[in-house]
């Protein structure tokens, strides 16, 4: 068996003065999940570890440095998946939590749903003590930037969105 | 979106996908990544999928569940990998990236988007890409 760990950090466009800070964040989150890998740790652990990582790195769109919605606010949807059962646990559309795949790998361990969303997802996690953070400390300049220029009037929607995907 | 495929020393598979969805986007849209099959999904008789992209049309071919069903019928990560972005992008003219993994540990990240940042660590080897063909 030869253990390894796949991450990705997003298919949107990536410009290029941020291309490399785009690598190295990848590169962390793959080598802190594969030394849980060799020391026997399993393979939902490796991939929450990596998700949650990439989610404190500000570069990519989630958690810490997730883009924002029409009113400027932060939405997050995540999922963890476990091979050996097909359980799995997922949170949609939920706010203030630095860390959502942690969410959903407790909502697939502490309840029989599959998916919890919005404020259910909100009021799920205060009842597991995972600690609410102000949305304005998970808004970063780079996300503020892109709202306020895609609000612009002489934007056209099209080429806003064209390459730029979750 | 960030995502992340694993398999272990006993050879089970996880994934896990985390994402703040798409810039400007309507309140309460939710695309495919907390969606079972679409933004992720895990079997240890298969392999794991983690996937990123245009949401709407990952979730109208299933997109991760779709590369297992092609790996199920005999064909390596990558190529399924490949079938099923092409399908994505020639039926209903989306484009997006996934990483895969099977159960004996073999790997692919692979992207119909122009880019995809993706590390992937395996026997002390760590590998990296941006652009196609890294």
């Amino acid at each position: 068996m030869l253990p390894v760990v796949v991450v990705h950090g997003g298919a949107g466009h990536i410009p290029k003065d941020r291309a490399e800070i785009s690598y190295v964040g990848v590169k962390e989150a793959a080598r802190a999940a594969y030394s849980i890998l060799r020391s026997g740790g399993s393979a939902m652990d490796a991939v929450v570890e990596a998700v949650a990582m990439l989610e404190n790195n500000p570069v990519y769109n989630a958690g810490r440095g997730s883009v924002l919605n029409v009113k400027g606010e932060v939405e997050m949807d995540a999922l963890v998946m476990d091979g050996r059962t097909l359980a799995s646990g997922a949170v949609s559309a939920v706010r203030r939590v630095a860390n959502p795949i942690r969410l959903a790998r407790l909502v697939m361990e502490k309840t029989s749903h599959l998916c919890l969303t919005a404020e259910g997802a909100s009021q799920f996690a205060r009842t597991m003590g995972v600690p609410e953070v102000p949305e304005e400390s998970m808004i970063t300049d780079y996300a503020r930037m892109r709202w306020k220029k895609n609000l612009d009037p002489d934007t056209n929607p099209m080429e806003c969105q064209t390459g730029k995907m979750g | 979106t960030v995502g992340a495929v694993a398999v272990d020393l006993e050879g089970n598979v996880a994934c896990a996908t985390s994402t703040g969805g798409m810039t400007n986007k309507m309140e309460g849209r939710v695309g495919d990544t907390p969606c079972v099959g679409c933004g992720g999904y895990a079997d240890n008789h298969i392999g794991a999928v983690s996937s990123t992209g245009h949401g709407e049309t990952i979730m109208k071919v299933t997109l991760s569940r779709l590369i297992l069903f092609h790996m199920e019928q005999g064909k390596s990560p990558e190529e399924a990998s490949d079938e099923a972005l092409a399908y994505m992008k020639e039926r209903v003219h989306g484009l997006g990236g996934v990483v895969v993994v099977d159960p004996k540990g073999v790997w692919s990240a692979h992207f119909s988007s122009l880019q995809m940042s993706w590390a992937a660590a395996q026997q002390e080897q760590l590998h990296y890409g941006l652009y196609h063909g890294e």
